[in-house]
């Protein structure tokens, strides 16, 4: 289904977004 | 105990739910943070997934017959959207700012909001897959609420020949939905039950059969008409019983004791 796929490119999309975010904060922590 | 309740759901929101509670974990230990890199290129990936799944979540919502699925996706693309700009929006006080601390703040409920809004239009898709298969449970349900009135061998062969694609279709979609739940009680529940259909099936044929021949011989049906009655009640129920677990999307264990 075309809607599972798009909401699979939200959320790889997003996680990698936060992976981005998390590896500035880990590098502090 | 499983999160999410089908694998599907699972494979899709899991990475992302995940990423969420290091943030926030990180967020809170560092206090200040480290200064946040350029998010401006990850942000319109996101942007650009949620606009696209705007515009399939429309498709869906326009081709669909089904009522509620017509009334609650909207909401959640809605949602989705809202998320979206938050994230735009803590991408470019993070680019002014790189430590701002409400930007961080709105780069989570950004995140969240994504999240929550991605679950809640997968489960809303969901349980319009979960609507169609149920209604196919019904067509059954309402074959064998007429299986007592067939008093001729011409009337079974038609009942038989119009039932059969319809238990056919319980039978495929019920085994792959079994397939795709993450809660092995609710698995086990509808393997059972669709086994003790697909068994009684064939026996409710034959003992229809036999009120059938007996009637036409001018003999005594009261026991044949038990019998036949009897499996139509069974298979009834365990019809029911898969429709119940169906339907079912918490993992709350009271509901088993």
């Amino acid at each position: 289904e075309m809607i599972l796929e798009a909401a699979k490119s939200i959320t790889s999309a997003t996680a990698a977004l936060l992976r981005a975010a998390c590896a500035a904060q880990r590098e502090l922590v | 105990m499983p999160v999410f309740h089908t694998k599907t759901i699972e494979s899709i929101l899991e990475p992302v739910a995940q990423q969420v509670s290091r943030l926030v974990i990180l967020h809170e230990e560092a206090e200040d943070g480290a200064a946040m890199p350029d998010l401006e290129k990850p942000v319109l990936a996101v942007s650009a997934a949620v606009m696209n799944l705007i515009k399939v979540g429309r498709d869906t919502i326009n081709c669909s017959d089904d009522p509620i699925l017509r009334q609650d996706m909207p909401a959640s693309l809605q949602r989705v959207e809202k998320a979206s700009k938050l994230l735009e929006e803590a991408s470019a006080m993070l680019k002014a700012d790189p430590y701002s601390q409400p930007a961080r703040k709105k780069l989570i409920e950004g995140a969240r909001g994504i999240l929550q809004g991605t679950s809640s239009l997968l489960l809303c898709f969901d349980e319009s897959e979960v609507r169609k298969i149920i209604k196919t449970c019904k067509e059954v349900l309402n074959y064998l609420a007429v299986a007592e009135v067939i008093e001729t061998m011409e009337d079974l062969v038609h009942f038989v020949k119009d039932v059969s694609p319809h238990l056919t279709r319980v039978s495929r979609d019920v085994d792959a939905r079994e397939k795709e739940l993450t809660h092995m009680v609710h698995r086990e529940i509808l393997i059972r039950s669709l086994d003790a259909v697909k068994t009684l099936a064939p026996i409710l044929i034959c003992a229809m059969k036999i009120y059938v021949q007996l009637l036409a011989q001018g003999k005594k049906t009261d026991e044949a008409a038990e019998n036949r009655n009897y499996l139509c009640t069974r298979m009834t129920d365990e019809i029911n019983q898969i429709i119940r677990v169906l339907q079912l999307t918490t993992y709350d264990e009271d509901e088993w004791d």
